[in-house]
């Protein structure tokens, strides 16, 4: 063997053109192939799997939801008053935090270090910009662009579904049917009975906080339940686990409704939204107006980072929806590696509108930040139960119709305090 | 952990960023 692979010449010599050129289609035509290949599951959402190299495979077999949680347990654990300023003042050195701007200053006052990763900043820290749309958290910007055919590009060659995402179903398939209760039910919005008050219209049916009449049969029944209800499918996920099943989680609506019409109307004022323009099941799939298009931005936050986030414009939140997923780092690192991250990731889709349009906000856990907090949501628990209970592409639905009567919704101003990541 | 945005915006919308710079809560991303 030895004597044949030192002596045996190499003899070099051309292939035909038409065999490379053939080659050169063969391996073009399965590459679209595979990337264009979707499958469905019954409800018409796509089901993503596992796809990348073997050391993702191996990442993918770990525990990684008992390990963020173990991780999120140890970091909990009360550090003695002594140790804490040496501990987070090695942290805040080895990961880059700017300990001049934490509220409170004083280390000793952060028990532990997941209370230290969750810090506050002190008011006027983040001065928020005259712009439209301003960053919605401390960290890097991994991405961005304009969404072409429904799949946005996660690094230079890949992409994921935005249907995956936000959990809406493909145009093609068939509308999931919504699990309602017809004791609570209510009927789409009917865009006829509609007042005008400085300019703004809104329904007469949201001041007065009547049913509405069913619109030419075409309407769609919205669950509102009691928050005893909610918190119940939103820890068991017994009642709301499947994708479609929906359940009310915002705050409980007033019934001196026309004292709250002024406050809403004035926000909607300020938001900039026509509250004409609702739907009230307007997220079965997305679509972009005539002369728009849908953007994406991509934003990493790196452990040492403030790990609160903030509204990135004024909008209004709808719905969101939980997706119980699993939780692999999201580093450049990996997103360059493992496709579909950002989709087998659980994360919750805050879903809604602003004056040009949809607009949504997606947090993606991670393995050391398992635990995502919607300030608005008391209703909302991540990193919780057992992945095996909920399949990719599932996900617990919460409306916030009972937040503000006109705008169907939560309202936020740009830069107000949404939630934020906990370890583990 | 990593925040992903979508939305629909005009045509003229255009980031004011670039991928991989560091940003900080409140800092423009974009505008018309």
């Amino acid at each position: 063997l030895v004597e044949a692979w030192q002596n045996t010449p190499t003899k070099w010599y051309p292939l035909p053109v038409a065999a490379g050129a053939l080659l050169l289609i063969v391996i073009q035509y399965r590459r679209k192939s595979t990337a264009r290949e979707v499958v469905v599951d019954e409800h018409g959402h796509e089901v993503v799997k596992l796809k990348g190299p073997w050391h993702v495979h191996v990442i993918g077999a770990l525990p990684l939801r008992n390990l963020s949680r173990v991780w999120g347990y140890v970091n909990s654990l009360e550090l003695p008053v002594w140790f804490r300023p040496i501990g987070f003042r090695i942290y805040a050195a080895a990961f880059g935090c700017n300990l001049d701007e934490i509220d409170p200053p004083d280390l000793t006052q952060y028990a532990s270090l997941g209370e230290f990763f969750y810090r506050k900043l002190k008011d006027g820290a983040r001065p928020i910009a005259d712009a439209v749309l301003v960053s919605p958290a401390d960290g890097r910007v991994l991405h961005f662009g304009v969404i072409k055919d429904g799949r946005i590009e996660q690094v230079k060659g890949s992409t994921y579904s935005l249907d995956a995402l936000l959990g809406v179903a493909r145009p093609d398939s068939p509308a999931p049917t919504p699990v309602h209760f017809p004791e609570h039910e209510m009927s789409e919005v009917d865009h006829r009975h509609f007042a005008e008050i400085n300019g703004i219209e809104y329904s007469l049916h949201e001041l007065l906080g009547t049913p509405t009449p069913s619109s030419s049969g075409t309407s769609t029944p919205v669950v509102q339940s009691s928050p005893a209800h909610s918190e119940d499918a939103a820890h068991t996920g017994t009642a709301a686990k499947r994708s479609g099943e929906r359940i009310d989680a915002s705050v409980p609506r007033d019934q001196s409704i026309p004292e709250t019409v002024a406050q809403d109307v004035s926000m909607a004022t300020e938001v900039g939204i026509r509250p004409t323009a609702v739907r009230r099941d307007s997220f079965t799939s997305v679509r972009t107006k005539p002369g728009n298009n849908t953007y994406f931005i991509v934003i990493y936050l790196a452990p040492g980072d403030y790990h609160r986030f903030h509204s990135p414009a004024a909008w209004v939140v709808e719905r969101r929806r939980h997706f119980v997923g699993d939780l692999f780092s999201v580093s450049p690192w990996m997103a360059k590696r493992l496709e579909n991250l950002f989709v087998l990731n659980e994360r919750v889709a805050l879903l809604g509108r602003w004056k040009h349009g949809f607009f949504s906000m997606v947090p993606v856990g991670a393995t050391n930040v398992g635990s995502i907090k919607i300030n608005f949501d008391q209703t909302l628990r991540t990193n919780v139960g057992k992945r095996r209970d909920h399949p990719v592409g599932t996900f617990t639905e919460a409306v916030y119709s009972g937040a503000s009567p006109v705008l169907n919704g939560q309202p936020l101003m740009k830069g107000d305090e949404m939630g934020g990541f906990c370890l583990g | 952990s990593t925040i992903v945005l979508v939305f629909e915006a005009p045509h003229d919308f255009e980031f004011a960023v670039s991928a991989g710079q560091k940003v900080k809560v409140g800092q423009m991303l974009g505008d018309l």
